[in-house]
């Protein structure tokens, strides 16, 4: 419902973006 | 008040209503599940911010209204628990691991992720304003991105991080409000990570030392 871009591929999640996974 | 800056408030109490302001049994067993256990921290960092959220909210729009940051505040724990819990549902999907201990025990992500709760919230409020005051309430609009940044002392660039997933975690933000997270986000990547001291250098750094086989871009280019 919403334009906004979703730019992460699916092996990027939130673990990944704080090097935590 | 207008009715599009009501209907923004109204929808967001709407959707947080069945969000308790305490961690729900299943973000619960989250942090159960983790090696070290999170709570305490989450709960101590949440008051440590609370304080320092409400006293700056109070210098900022003034001493009568530090009920109206309160209220904000709560109303953005309860966002951050929401998000958090469906963005640990979505990882535990993904990575087929419930053990997010690193995650949990990191307090840039959990300062990163109540900025943006509070973010959400305070956009939603800052239409009451615009429309109540005809746009030329100083004091609310010193209380706009990225003055939550200095209320944390956050790295934009950390808060970046969350705003991505934090969209995905939650389908029942209005388009106003993701709307107001892209700018944040634009501001973010065409300003603010570039300030001094920013720590997207030491990443570039630590990228270029890592033998990049690509010449990484000085920070002045």
């Amino acid at each position: 419902s919403h334009d906004y871009h979703f730019g992460l591929e699916d092996h990027e999640g939130i673990s990944e973006l704080f090097d935590c996974d | 008040i207008s009715s599009s800056a009501m209907t923004s408030i109204q929808q967001l109490k709407g959707d947080l209503i069945s969000t308790g302001d305490k961690p729900s049994s299943n973000l619960d067993t989250y942090f159960k599940n983790c090696t070290v256990d999170p709570t305490q921290d989450v709960l101590k960092r949440l008051e440590t911010l609370e304080k320092a959220f409400s006293q700056r909210f109070g210098q900022a729009v003034g001493p009568r209204c530090v009920v109206l940051g309160e209220q904000r505040f709560s109303l953005g724990v309860r966002q951050y628990y929401k998000v958090m819990e469906a963005m640990l549902k979505s990882e535990e999907k993904r990575l087929s691991v419930q053990n997010f201990s690193k995650l949990l025990n990191d307090s840039t992500f959990h300062t990163s992720l109540l900025a943006c709760a509070l973010e959400v919230v305070m956009a939603a409020y800052g239409g009451v304003s615009r429309y109540n005051h005809g746009g030329g309430d100083q004091a609310e609009t010193d209380v706009c991105f990225p003055w939550i940044l200095d209320v944390f002392n956050l790295a934009a660039f950390d808060f970046y991080k969350v705003i991505e997933s934090f969209i995905k975690a939650d389908p029942t933000l209005s388009k106003d409000i993701v709307k107001h997270l892209e700018t944040c986000e634009n501001l973010i990547m065409e300003r603010i990570a570039w300030r001094t001291g920013s720590p997207l250098f030491e990443l570039l750094r630590q990228e270029h030392e890592g033998g990049a086989a690509e010449q990484v871009e000085t920070p002045a280019s």
